[in-house]
């Protein structure tokens, strides 16, 4: 554990706790992918299916069941609590399109060809992609509200943070897991353009809208 | 494949 990736858990964190609240407060899911937050719940079931059988610490097994919670959490107020607000119209991102090449991926490149393992690579390579949906509603409707963009800041940097983690690692402990690096750059090369509307506009007090 | 896997991330 060193800094950059406890600030990345913590991060992630934020993000998450950011959509519950934006939800819960609002009672709305205007503007948020619901396919998004499905593709974020499928992800961490694939990767924590070791919850019980490969300990860490502490610390990561009650990070797993907390992301784990807040995820159906979300899922849950999305598609039942809050339905009615959901704007499914413009959710329209077929979800076939990740999760399929995602599957084909995960049997093909892997570190073990092994149910765990699989699943795990499954989930590294659906997280990458995971917030497609959620951008591609944002530029569909060619704005966000500040706090969606606040989200999806806090998530973006829990990638990025990560990959300072992985840099460290490499450099300190000799560490590296290139499944994980790489997916993870490609998830993080997705948030770019977000984060330079983000930086551009949402910091100066502007709302988050796309150049028509 | 020199360090290989031991998934001790999130």
């Amino acid at each position: 554990m060193n800094v950059f990736r406890l600030s990345g858990d913590v991060a992630h964190l934020i993000a998450i706790i950011i959509l519950l609240l934006k939800i819960w407060t609002s009672r709305s899911c205007a503007g948020i992918s619901g396919k998004s937050q499905i593709l974020f719940a499928v992800t961490f079931v694939a990767r924590y299916l070791d919850l019980f059988t490969n300990y860490v610490s502490i610390y990561n097994s009650v990070m797993k069941i907390v992301y784990l919670l807040a995820s159906f959490g979300t899922v849950y107020l999305m598609y039942m609590k809050f339905k009615a607000t959901y704007d499914h119209n413009h959710d329209t991102f077929r979800l076939e399109f990740l999760i399929l090449p995602a599957i084909a991926l995960s049997l093909i490149i892997n570190h073990d060809f092994a149910v765990i393992e699989v699943f795990w690579t499954f989930s590294i390579y659906l997280e990458s992609v995971a917030i497609l949906p959620q951008l591609f509603m944002v530029s569909k409707t060619g704005e966000a509200e500040s706090i969606t963009s606040h989200y999806l800041f806090a998530l973006g940097s829990y990638r990025a943070l990560y990959i300072v983690n992985w840099i460290y690692r490499y450099y300190m402990e000799g560490f590296y897991d290139m499944i994980a690096t790489l997916a993870g750059i490609v998830q993080t090369v997705l948030y770019c353009d977000f984060f330079y509307l983000y930086i551009t506009k949402v910091l100066k007090g502007k709302k988050l809208q796309l150049p028509a | 494949i020199l360090k290989s896997f031991s998934h001790d991330e999130l």
